[in-house]
């Protein structure tokens, strides 16, 4: 998903 | 989670473990910006906001809690602990929070992914970020006298910002719809900051000399 891969940063 | 995302996250930790061992152990912070130090509080504050709603995993979840702890408690010294606070350079750190916090409030309000609370405020964050070592750069150039620490603990944040590039590059090549332009230009502006630090900073050790920059 498009909107959630990058929260998966820090 | 690719090779270059973990060497950032560790390079991070790590720029944190060395700030918090200078203040812990030696009890000065003479030449770390309160400034700087304050506005990583109000990014990661704003960041983590889901860190209660929403889970990636235990590893995301943690470091989430020591970046929000140990900005915390850096803070807290650097306030209120007497030995620590009487290094500090109060005289020398004067940049004004409001002049980096407002465009970035500006630019979150009008260029963001989608118009919600917490994404406006993550991206405010990622904003706040590129800019926060500012007045700590600043600070160097006044006090220009840098004790290893923090060289060190500067060298070791920029680096962390350069694993974060190549992290991204990395994805784009392998995960399919990783476009994140919002991230990726504040993280290359942010990285960009710390190019002047860099040069000087492998020119001394170059020479092996302490690191001074020019006035």
């Amino acid at each position: 998903c498009v909107q959630e891969s990058q929260k998966d940063e820090l | 989670m690719n090779i270059f995302r973990l060497a950032g996250d560790m390079t991070h930790l790590a720029s944190v473990l060395v700030l918090l061992l200078k203040i812990h152990t030696i009890k000065s912070c003479a030449g770390v910006s309160l400034k700087t130090q304050e506005l990583y509080v109000i990014v990661f504050a704003t960041r983590y906001l889901d860190i209660f709603t929403s889970f990636v995993s235990i590893y995301n979840s943690l470091m989430k809690l020591i970046f929000l702890g140990s900005s915390f408690s850096i803070v807290w010294y650097m306030r209120y602990h007497k030995a620590v606070h009487r290094t500090y350079d109060r005289e020398q750190d004067t940049f004004r929070h409001w002049f980096l916090m407002l465009p970035c409030i500006l630019l979150a309000l009008l260029i963001h992914e989608k118009f919600t609370f917490f994404e406006v405020m993550w991206t405010f964050s990622l904003y706040l970020e590129a800019v926060a070592i500012l007045p700590q750069l600043v600070l160097l150039q006044r006090t220009r006298n840098i004790d290893n620490l923090t060289g060190q603990y500067i060298f070791l944040l920029g680096g962390y910002r350069g694993f974060y590039i190549l992290n991204w590059i990395y994805r784009y090549f392998t995960e399919p719809h990783y476009v994140h332009w919002i991230t990726w230009i504040s993280g290359l502006v942010q990285t960009l900051l710390y190019a002047d630090f860099f040069y000087y900073y492998f020119l001394s050790w170059k020479n092996n000399k302490k690191l001074q920059l020019p006035a």
